[in-house]
């Protein structure tokens, strides 16, 4: 079952 | 102070419905040049982005920048109260406000309604979302887009999105079976929210969970065109102008194989 990453995975906190 | 006054009431009414089942709190942040939200949903798999700047406002008042932690659900119902051609005015105090108040006046001036909103605490991470080269930018009507989202729904819970040179192909499955969608790349472009144009640098090949875009196309009704931006390993942006005074962009990543 392929698997949701979370958004945060790629945008850093700014 | 700051004080905002839209001629269309029935934009800020389309963008409320365009974020608030996908962000229950948002922080509106508003300076000089702009009113930005930006938020995830619940389970931080998605975010959303919107801008409106001062030009789309017929007056525009931002003494000193100010955020208002925003109900999404509270401010859709007192906009709910407004017609898509009442005039809206939001105003707060630029000192830490906890109120935002909203002032409905009718087209023919008979009728005024204002309310006072309680602002929340939201303590989210502001995000920085980096400028990005993507490989593929794919423009087409949203209304179709709307409708391949909700079609390929009932196949499967994800869709798998193909773009070549020529055409960009959404597939979905499931129990029920297999389903292909392609739209090939317009050829001419003479009405631009009926024709497909693929901007490709080179193939991408990604899967994405439909209930999130289901989500993001409540943005349809904001703009006649959508614009996808894809590329491998990078999360998908689902774009809808608002007018040349702003945007709502989504972004979701693409589902990874196990």
């Amino acid at each position: 079952k392929p698997k949701q990453p979370s958004i945060m995975n790629f945008f850093t906190k700014a | 102070m700051f004080e905002a006054k839209l001629q269309q009431g029935g934009l800020l009414k389309k963008i409320l419905e365009s974020v608030k089942d996908l962000v229950v709190d948002g922080l509106w942040d508003c300076d000089g040049a702009a009113i930005t939200l930006q938020g995830m949903d619940s389970s931080h798999v998605a975010l959303v982005e919107m801008l409106l700047r001062a030009e789309a406002f017929e007056h525009y008042r931002c003494d000193r920048n100010v955020t208002l932690g925003m109900n999404h659900n509270h401010l859709s119902k007192i906009l709910k109260c407004a017609n898509n051609d009442d005039i809206v005015i939001l105003k707060a105090a630029d000192q830490n406000p906890d109120s935002c108040s909203l002032i409905l006046e009718s087209k023919n001036g008979e009728k005024t309604s204002d309310f006072v909103v309680s602002l929340v605490r939201i303590d989210t991470d502001q995000l920085g979302i980096p400028e990005t080269e993507y490989s593929a930018h794919v423009k087409m009507s949203s209304g179709e887009f709307q409708r391949i989202c909700r079609d390929l729904s009932q196949f499967g819970d994800a869709v798998q999105i193909t773009c070549s040179k020529q055409d960009v192909k959404f597939s979905s499955s499931g129990e029920t079976g297999k389903a292909n969608i392609t739209l090939t790349h317009s050829a001419t472009v003479d009405k631009e929210e009926e024709s497909v144009t693929v901007d490709l640098k080179e193939p991408v090949d990604l899967t994405f969970a439909l209930r999130f875009l289901n989500l993001f196309t409540k943005a349809t009704p904001i703009s006649d065109t959508v614009t996808l931006s894809l590329s491998q390993e990078a999360p998908l942006v689902v774009e809808y102008k608002i007018g040349d005074s702003g945007h709502i962009r989504y972004f979701l990543a693409p589902k990874i194989q196990e």
